[in-house]
């Protein structure tokens, strides 16, 4: 059976909001040891995503708001997808990681090749 | 067959020197769309690695020098690993890549979580 992201996917939501600067996104990358960070709405509906990348970004290029480096235009997945899907998808973008949303665009989870990598590479 | 860490690794070198400031290293980061950055000395040795993660660092925690925020006892590989013994290596350590390394610890290649999940998960 091929595997799916529900499988797979972390459900602990860690998430920031379009209110936090810079220094208060970077602190909860540290503080839980995560590269990606989904930013949503009051209603948890997803706005952008910010990757410890955009903070490296910051750095290079002196940027100081959040909206200077988060990413708008965010690739996701759905549940049900299966993960070589996904696996393309995050290859055709060059990205390490996407949102699951559900069909109105509300934050599920997150699945990573982090995730990827430790759950399905075992020794048969 | 298992899948060795020959396999799947990354040769072309993106290497940092101890000599880097933190906005020179982060910003071949950027340059490169890449998330981990080994140091290398002068005969191409491994003295250590600084990840996106570290720059994220350097901004929750006010950090201006590399070696503040440069990790120096660093988790790596060998060629003729199988990729299985280094995915669990990298999950004890919370660590999502390692620099592959010869006898004499002069640096080959790196191995991210990135690398396998795009080259190890195909539709069958
Ligand atoms: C090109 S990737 C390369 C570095 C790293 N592997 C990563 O995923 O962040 C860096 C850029 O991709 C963006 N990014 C990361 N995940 C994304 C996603 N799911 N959708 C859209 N952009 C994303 C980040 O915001 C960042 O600007
Ligand atoms: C705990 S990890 C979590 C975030 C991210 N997944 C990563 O690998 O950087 C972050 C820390 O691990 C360190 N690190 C990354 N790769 C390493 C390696 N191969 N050996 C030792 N430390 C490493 C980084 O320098 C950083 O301080």
């Amino acid at each position: 059976k091929e595997p799916r992201v529900r499988d797979i996917m972390t459900r602990e939501l860690v998430v920031g909001k379009p209110t936090d600067d810079i220094k208060s996104v970077a602190r909860i990358l540290i503080a839980k040891g995560v590269d990606h960070l989904p930013i949503a709405d009051g209603e948890g509906k997803l706005m952008g995503i910010i990757t410890s990348w955009d903070l490296a970004k910051a750095v290079a290029q002196d940027k100081r708001q959040l909206h200077e480096i988060m990413t708008m235009k965010v690739v996701t997945a759905k549940e049900d997808e299966a993960i070589d899907t996904v696996v393309r998808r995050m290859e055709q973008h060059n990205i390490s990681g996407v949102p699951v949303v559900d069909h109105s665009n509300r934050i599920l989870g997150m699945l990573t090749v982090n995730d990827i990598s430790k759950k399905l590479i075992r020794r048969p």
